[in-house]
């Protein structure tokens, strides 16, 4: 199952979601690799890959086959398909070829993996088209603050938009509330709003502000890894948990 | 004085900055334009003007005049010129127009304010370019968090770009900590690297973490009138008058 991970807004926890979820599933058995459609490249940088040479620049315009661009991670059954900062300009590359929108999911296609979690940039642009059109599932994180319910509607149509004209298998498998804050009441009452509106679209797992998730990174190490007690690891982990039993029932 | 407000890294309190920063200046008795140049129009929002029209959209594709475009908020000396989701497409509409990069520079030609501040999304592209070389002045507010430390130094060679090639005037006015937790050891390690590396184009001022920053946009006005006397707005406060004073050295 291939699933992205998407919100124009920014700073809502994408990145953190993508390789946390793809950490917690290989942990749990799976095999995973962690796609990083983001030139900012965080999701690399967060599992130790720094600008690899090839990545999915090179993969997506031809210079490399995908498997050259794949690297393990030091998670066991986790992969990574990293970025760099090569990928602002593929936009333009790309926009050359016919039936660009289809290039990612191409890509992917021969690839034998139980999940494929593909992390995206703060923007509605090329790459955040090409992944919803390679993906099955879209997850959208959400931070429960005021300007991020004013975004979801814009997304909502983006979604609308890929399914009916690139991919019409694409589903939302659900809304994630992120760094919350239940000692704060305006989070309390955007996350009564986001329940009222996506009901059981809304993920029951919901991601604490924890600041474990955000040393991680400056270790190259998931959260789940880098501190599996804490209360943000363990959210991810039950989130992990709540995806892949709900994947038996679809 | 033109400023644009820019940062690819998601989240790190660009829009607040903008709608703090105009609202301060006014505030000390001054004229401020407030421009939106990001298609999730949260700067629109965040001083009451919800899907306006005709917006920066209409001004920038010649359909309106821009003095039609700007309007008064509730802030005595502030107006803003708002943005919307048709922004989403200007891309496209914008490149069949020869030098476009200079299209919003052009704009805010005949314009009389003290101070114009620009806010902008979270990429490198159209909407990004097109601020960057309309304004004199940059201010980078970044996170002290890892994450926000490694995107610097794209966003650095993306103005150099700028500077050589479209707005040899344009220069960094200075490097801004908003969302800052002195608890969090993160934060501060994270801070002395920013210190050491930007030195005096450091703001001295530093936004700290204020949920009444996060309250004001779903009451349509700016922090700094919302709650006078919050953290946050005495810090954007402190941040008007550091740079008011400054502007008089240049
Ligand atoms: N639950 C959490 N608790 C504390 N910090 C977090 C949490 N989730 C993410 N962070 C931190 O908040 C910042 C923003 O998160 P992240 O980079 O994952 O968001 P994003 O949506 O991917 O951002 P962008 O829009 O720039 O891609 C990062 O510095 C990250 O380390
Ligand atoms: N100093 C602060 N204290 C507490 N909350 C803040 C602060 N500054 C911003 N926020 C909140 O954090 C979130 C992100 O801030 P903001 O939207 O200003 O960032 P941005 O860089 O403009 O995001 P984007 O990249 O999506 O444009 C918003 O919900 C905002 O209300
Ligand atoms: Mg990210
Ligand atoms: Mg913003």
């Amino acid at each position: 199952m291939r699933i992205v991970i998407a919100n124009q807004k920014g700073g809502v926890g994408k990145t953190t979601t993508a390789v946390n979820l793809s950490a917690a599933l290989a942990l749990m058995g799976d095999r995973v690799l962690l796609v990083d459609a983001d030139s900012q490249a965080n999701a690399s940088i967060g599992v130790g890959l720094v600008n690899r040479t090839p990545n999915l620049y090179h993969a997506l315009i031809g210079l490399a086959d995908v498997r050259e661009a794949i690297y393990p991670t030091e998670v066991k059954g986790m992969d990574c398909l990293p970025s760099s900062p090569d990928l602002i300009g593929v936009d333009a590359e790309l926009k050359g070829m016919g039936g660009w929108e289809y290039r990612l999911r191409d890509l992917l296609r021969g690839l034998d993996y139980d999940w494929v979690i593909i992390d995206t940039p703060p923007s509605l642009g090329t790459l955040t088209i090409l992944s919803l059109t390679a993906a099955d599932r879209v997850i959208i994180p959400v931070q429960a603050e005021y300007y991020a319910l004013e975004g979801l509607g814009q997304l909502l149509e983006t979604l609308k938009y890929v399914i009916n004209l690139l991919n019409p298998r694409l589903e939302l498998m659900g809304v994630l509330v992120a760094m919350y804050d239940k000692r704060v009441r305006l989070a309390r009452e955007v996350y009564e709003e986001l329940r009222r509106y996506f009901g059981d679209k809304l993920f029951r797992s919901v991601i604490p502000r924890n600041v474990k998730l955000a040393e991680a990174p400056s270790f190259g190490k998931p959260g789940v890894v880098y501190d599996p007690s804490s209360r943000g690891a363990i959210a991810y982990m039950e989130l992990a948990k709540e995806i892949k039993y709900a994947k038996v029932k679809s």
